[in-house]
């Protein structure tokens, strides 16, 4: 379904750019 | 870390559910935290899957002649466009200042808002096609109710002809529903009615047969005949409604009732 893909790069992205935020603070803890 | 009610939402929304939480806690822990990155490209990629998302969510509502979904789908579709734009706007204040303590708090606010969008959106679809197989099953229910009218082999022959593939139908997609369910005790339910469908049916048609042999002979046991009839018609629509029934349990059913 074309609603399942969308969602799906939906959270690709919301993915990568989750890593990048926790990625800048990881070195502080 | 919220529970998710089928194979294919978990497996879209439960490894950004994890970032997320971590996310939260990492920032908690941080306090006041590193510069942040410029976030402006992942941003960016977000929106312009939004904007996917929503075209696509659009087409699904104008496609769909299910009144729920119509009705439900466009406020999560904005769940997720106005999450996108906290996004946008906590990008733009990192840029500007890369240590803004309310331009992480809006960064979380948007990856939290994307995530309960989209998963707002996924159960809204995910609900809609479930009330897509409980048509097929009350289809079943209609054809069961129609047996105790049934008393020549002409009708029987077209009953078998109408109940068959909508049977058939049923079968397929409440076995593939059952696959996709992260709760074993539903999806164990399912199999089990199922399987007592696909038993009583036959045994159902062949009362039904001996019922007419009876009325066309002598009628004599007609009474017994047309109550074993129904007493198997009663069961199966027993089946389907507890299929009914599960079908439209989600996780969080069961724990709201514990």
């Amino acid at each position: 379904e074309m609603i399942l893909e969308a969602a799906k790069g939906i959270m690709a992205a919301s993915s990568a750019l989750v890593r990048a935020a926790n990625a800048a603070q990881k070195e502080l803890i | 870390m919220p529970v998710f009610h089928t194979k294919t939402i978990e497996s879209i929304l439960e490894p950004v559910a994890q970032q997320v939480s971590r996310l939260v806690i990492l920032h908690e822990e941080a306090e006041d935290g590193n510069a942040m990155p410029d976030l402006s490209r992942p941003v960016q990629a977000v929106s312009i899957a939004v904007t996917n998302l929503v075209k696509v969510g659009r087409e699904t509502i104008n496609n769909s002649d299910d009144d729920i979904l119509k009705q439900d789908m466009p406020n999560s579709l904005a769940r997720v466009e106005d999450a996108s734009q906290l996004l946008e706007h906590a990008s733009a204040m990192l840029r500007a200042d890369p240590y803004s303590g309310p331009a992480r708090k809006k960064l979380i606010e948007g990856s939290r808002g994307i995530l309960q969008g989209t998963s707002a959106l996924l159960l809204c679809f995910d609900e809609s096609e479930v009330r897509k197989i409980i048509r097929e099953c009350k289809r079943v229910l209609d054809y069961l109710a129609v047996s105790e009218v049934i008393d020549t082999m002409e009708d029987l022959v077209q009953f078998l002809k109408d109940l068959s593939p909508c049977l058939s139908k049923v079968t397929r997609e409440v076995s593939a529903r059952e696959k996709e369910l992260t709760h074993q005790v539903h999806s164990e339910i399912l199999v089990r009615c199922m399987e007592q469908v696909k038993i009583l049916a036959p045994i159902l048609i062949c009362s039904m047969k001996v019922y007419i042999h009876i009325v066309e002979q002598d009628g004599k046991g007609a009474g017994e005949a047309a109550e074993n009839r129904n007493y198997l018609a009663a069961r199966m629509s027993d089946e389907i409604q507890e299929i009914i029934r599960v079908l439209q349990l989600t996780t969080y059913d069961e724990d709201q009732s514990e």
